[in-house]
């Protein structure tokens, strides 16, 4: 199965 | 004080009509360079990325730096009640607790002003990468809202492929399957109906069908979409305001377990 992933993993806070 | 006059009012009116399913409350920030926003969606699998250039606009006044909250649902109610070809003006005073967007007919008979209350958002601004893409394909974007329809009619996801070939929608569900194979087409009359594929290497990517719909709302915007790919990475659909600027969206792909 797949699983949703989240910006929040790809991309970080400035 | 913040003065920003649009002559192509409509322009507004879409955007906020392509995001304000997507996202509830967020800051529409301010500066020099021009209006923008960013904002997710409340799960975080969903990035919306505004920029509307200071250049596009008739009159562009930002003395300092403005960040201001607003619900955007409540914000595209005030902008429907703009004309399609009214002028649209966004005025608001440094450190006050509202904004008023001003609707001029073009004939200058009608002016009307909607004052709406501000908020308090909380929001993490998200640094971007510039990333090379494996796939870049450019494509009418009326073709790529009906695919997206057509395919959530079938399943829940998408599966989003570039070969040589050219790039493959397919979709899975309990009645069936379906895939749907567009190639690269140069040979058009228009510019906007010719479908451009870039590809550095294949790539193939899963994304909810429910979030690629709701992006499909900025289709009034532009007649062409981009959609830029790289494995695992979120996908960016990105829509075109005119001469001003651009919305994109992006988002979180699903990943095998």
């Amino acid at each position: 199965g797949s699983k949703q992933s989240t910006i929040t993993s790809f991309f970080s806070k400035v | 004080m913040l003065e920003l006059r649009l002559v192509q009012g409509s322009l507004l009116k879409k955007v906020l009509e392509s995001v304000k399913d997507l996202v509830n409350d967020a800051n529409f920030d301010c500066s020099a360079t021009g209006f923008s926003l960013q904002a997710m969606d409340s799960s975080h699998v969903a990035l919306v990325a505004l920029l509307l250039r200071s250049e596009g606009f008739e009159h562009y006044r930002c003395d300092r730096n403005l960040s201001m909250g607003m619900n955007l649902n409540n914000m595209a109610k005030m902008l429907k009640c703009a004309g399609n070809d009214d002028i649209v003006t966004i005025k608001a005073d440094d450190g006050g607790d509202t904004v008023t967007f001003m609707f001029e007919s073009p004939t200058q008979d009608k002016i009307a002003d909607f004052e709406m209350k501000l908020m308090d958002i909380d929001s993490e601004h998200l640094g971007i990468p510039e990333a090379e893409f494996q796939a870049i394909v450019r494509m009418p974007s009326a073709e790529f809202a009906r695919i997206c329809k057509d395919l959530s009619s079938i399943g829940d996801t998408v599966v989003i492929s570039v070969t040589k070939e050219g790039v493959k929608f397919s979709t899975r569900g309990d009645i069936g399957t379906a895939n749907i194979v567009c190639r690269q087409n140069t040979t058009v009359d228009k510019p906007e109906d010719a479908t451009v594929i870039e590809m550095q290497e294949p790539v193939s990517l899963t994304f909810a069908l429910r979030y690629m719909n709701s992006f499909t709302k900025a289709t009034p915007l532009s007649n062409q979409v981009t959609i830029s790919l790289s494995s695992e990475l979120p996908v960016v659909v990105e829509y075109k305001v005119a001469e001003m600027g651009y919305i994109r969206f992006y988002l979180a792909p699903k990943l095998e377990e």
